[in-house]
């Protein structure tokens, strides 16, 4: 029987996928939250924004107008992966002018993301996440075809209705011939707590959604993130704040 | 100069799309109140749901499960749309089974959308809404190119940094070869008023980034919308409450 042949990332001990079935959801702040929190605990991460149809970590780590720089090792031509709050990145939105709307097919995504894993100086690395393109095309299969990925996460709002979305996110992975394991769901944008009503929980994209697609799926529900005003505003002051609120971001791993 | 014949869709008086730069921003959801709103004001409504990524709207009329019928017009079979709210609406949802993940490429985007403009029995319209794919990708550029679409309504979220994404998708729209005037910005879920507090207001996804984006295209901020809840769990209800804080929605023709 023909099996492909998976592309292992050298110097990488763990390959996280951060999926969504649709975009919007928060998949990018999960990923930012998932590698500043072990980067925290002393892992070494790398973040890989693979997100190509709208790169944002850069942004959120407030560096979108940096330049990435490149040198030659071995003869072979590296990018210089950015690095702020313990964590190492590189973006499809260094790569591609993210200001120009890209018209993205199959070879120029695959092109593009594979410079991401193979062609960057991440060096001995722990975890690397990835922030995938939200959605389940031919895009994001040929990716999950083509690397060793060892889990994946999918992340979804607590609304019933959308679940439906995030469940082809899930069914992605499920895909025998695939081979990725599904770590868990992050429910996000769980519910709302006003800073001076600190008793008060309003669900203000419904309840349920996470719990309900882990049970689906035989898998855990990793955590529930409510919406915090900062997260939006500074990732690390959201992501403290994020932290204080969620014991169980810290858990995942 | 070649230039290329739109194809005019019979029968329908305006046509407006309804675009943003990145999913999530809730552009479904102003789609199906735009409708909902001029339905209520006695126009005819056709709402077409040519969103092939996440094609919501018929959850959101409660009318997933239903099954689209067909008839035949002067030799051409037709389909049927459904009808709910004094709104008729077609979906991509129903014309390809929305649980399977599909690979979408131009021609069968291009394919899907043909049918629900032309092959739909819309009738006599006054107005027909277009929820569009998010983003700004070769499928959405053709669609453009090919049909005669009369104004361009943009949804975005408050938040700043943010506004980049919905910046590609205003400026898909000034193409000076298509021709399509941008009608304004749409600010969604500008702030969070809790039912039991109604002077408090929370900026839980920013401010300002419609004016702004407003501002940079010479056009205006048609509504700001906030956070309700109803509007994620019952469309009708959602619109009633949307109704009476938002009398700028009924404004925007
Ligand atoms: N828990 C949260 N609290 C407040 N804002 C959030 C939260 N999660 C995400 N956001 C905001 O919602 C928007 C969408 O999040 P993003 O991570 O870009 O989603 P995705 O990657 O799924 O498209 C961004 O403006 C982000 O800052
Ligand atoms: N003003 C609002 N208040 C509360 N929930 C909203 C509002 N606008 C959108 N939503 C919810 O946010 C999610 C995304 O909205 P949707 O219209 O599907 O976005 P898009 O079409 O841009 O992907 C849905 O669960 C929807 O119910």
């Amino acid at each position: 029987m023909f099996t492909i042949e998976k592309t292992n990332i050298p110097h990488v001990k763990h390959i996280v996928v951060v999926a969504s079935g649709k975009g919007g959801v928060g998949k990018s702040t999960v990923s930012v939250l998932l590698a500043t929190t072990l980067a925290r605990k002393g892992y070494k991460v790398a973040l890989v924004d693979a997100d190509i149809y709208g790169p944002s970590v850069p942004k959120m780590f407030g560096m979108d107008d940096e330049q990435l720089m490149a040198h030659t090792v071995d003869g072979e031509e590296l990018m210089i992966p950015m690095e702020k709050y313990g964590v190492k990145f590189n973006s499809v939105g260094f790569i591609v002018n993210s200001r120009q709307a890209v018209i993205w097919r199959g070879p120029l995504a695959a092109n593009v993301m594979g410079q991401l894993f193979t062609k960057t100086e991440w060096g001995e690395t722990d975890y690397m996440i990835v922030d995938f393109p939200p959605g389940t095309g031919d895009i994001q299969l040929s990716a999950l075809q083509q690397y060793k990925i060892d889990a994946a996460i999918v992340v979804t709002i607590p609304q019933i209705l959308s679940v439906n979305d995030a469940r082809k996110g899930a069914d992605m992975f499920s895909e025998q011939k695939l081979n990725v394991p599904l770590l868990g769901i992050v429910e996000n944008m769980s519910w709302f707590t006003p800073q001076q009503h600190p008793d008060e929980k309003y669900y203000i994209f419904g309840k349920d959604g996470g719990q309900m697609l882990a049970s689906e799926f035989n898998t855990k529900l990793l955590a529930q993130i409510p919406l915090i005003t900062e997260v939006g505003e500074a990732v690390e002051e959201g992501n403290n704040l994020l932290e204080k609120n969620n014991e169980t971001i810290n858990k995942i791993f």
